[in-house]
């Protein structure tokens, strides 16, 4: 094809006896938009780099799915973010790990990418970096959901690992 | 965890992945999506690939990087080295998948779990959501 675009994204419930009608049309619709986003810049002869950011942060505004707002909370109850982003024509890469205010967190990876001599920043540092490069920050409690929370909160209330696949709903 | 692999009309690839991690991580525990070549890789030589599942196996595979010289250097189609990889990821025990495209315009998926949130579409393609 002249083009592609493929997605994929995460919303916790992979066994199809937990499904629910409500759920699979939510991330249906979620699905179908990151993909109009991506095959809007496509379809208009843009870069295959612009149409995967396009179509994630589609898929990061939608709290259906774990990444940006609806992302799953840690032990101690914040949102820590992790992207990566890579353009095919020349290698170059950008990545972010325990990032806490970015709203678009693959937005901070393209900006590591293209605006720093590296490939990866992590924690408060990657927190800084992205204020001074102007990103679109957020309070904290924009990522955290009630459902997550309950999520959270019934890992806690089992005790059980992280391994456990029941519970894992990254 | 969401990601993206996309080709474009100029035959050129790039992939992105973004995620929350795990529900309940502790001591700062970075998975594979911010990983360069564990879950995320891109490489007009080869293909794109974006990954999702349990990422201390992904990251002990390499497995986006795996898949891209298994196809630059074994001459494999994506969905062949994409199935290696998750095969091997898998007898270490982990599970999961990874979305792929090539410069041709190639597109394949491979995942070891129930099921996984994916979609893909192309020019004059027919455009597919699944999740089983």
């Amino acid at each position: 094809s002249d083009w592609t675009l493929v997605i994929h994204g995460g919303a916790g419930v992979i066994e199809r006896e937990r499904m629910t009608p409500e759920r699979e049309a939510a991330a249906r619709a979620g699905l179908n938009a990151a993909l109009d986003a991506g095959q809007k810049v496509l379809s208009g002869g843009g870069t295959a780099l612009d149409a995967v950011e396009a179509a994630v942060k589609v898929l990061e505004d939608d709290p259906n799915f774990n990444a940006g707002r609806g992302a799953v909370y840690t032990y101690d109850g914040t949102n820590e973010l992790d992207a990566a982003i890579m353009d095919g024509r020349t290698r170059a890469a950008g990545a972010v790990a325990g990032v806490t205010r970015t709203r678009h967190p693959v937005s901070l990876a393209r900006k590591v990418m293209e605006d720093s001599p590296h490939v990866f920043l992590g924690g408060k540092g990657a927190d800084q970096f992205s204020a001074e490069r102007g990103l679109e920050q957020v309070d904290p409690a924009w990522f955290g959901t009630p459902e997550r929370k309950r999520q959270l909160d019934e890992l806690k209330a089992k005790d059980v690992s992280w391994f456990d696949v029941d519970m894992k709903y990254g | 965890t969401v990601g993206a692999v996309a080709r474009d009309q100029a035959g050129h690839v790039a992939a992105a992945t973004s995620t929350g991690g795990i529900t309940g991580k502790r001591w700062g525990r970075i998975g594979d999506a911010p990983i360069i070549g564990a879950g995320t890789y891109a490489d007009d030589r080869a293909c794109a690939v974006s990954a999702t599942g349990s990422g201390e196996f992904f990251i002990r595979e390499g497995v986006a990087h795996e898949i891209c010289a298994r196809v630059r250097f074994a001459g494999e189609t994506l969905k062949q080295a994409g199935d290696t990889v998750m095969a091997e990821t898998k007898a270490l025990g982990g599970s999961g998948g990874v979305i792929l495209t090539g410069p041709r315009g190639e597109i394949a998926w491979s995942f070891n779990t129930p099921g996984m949130y994916r979609g893909h579409v192309s020019a004059g393609g027919k455009r597919v959501v699944a999740i089983y």
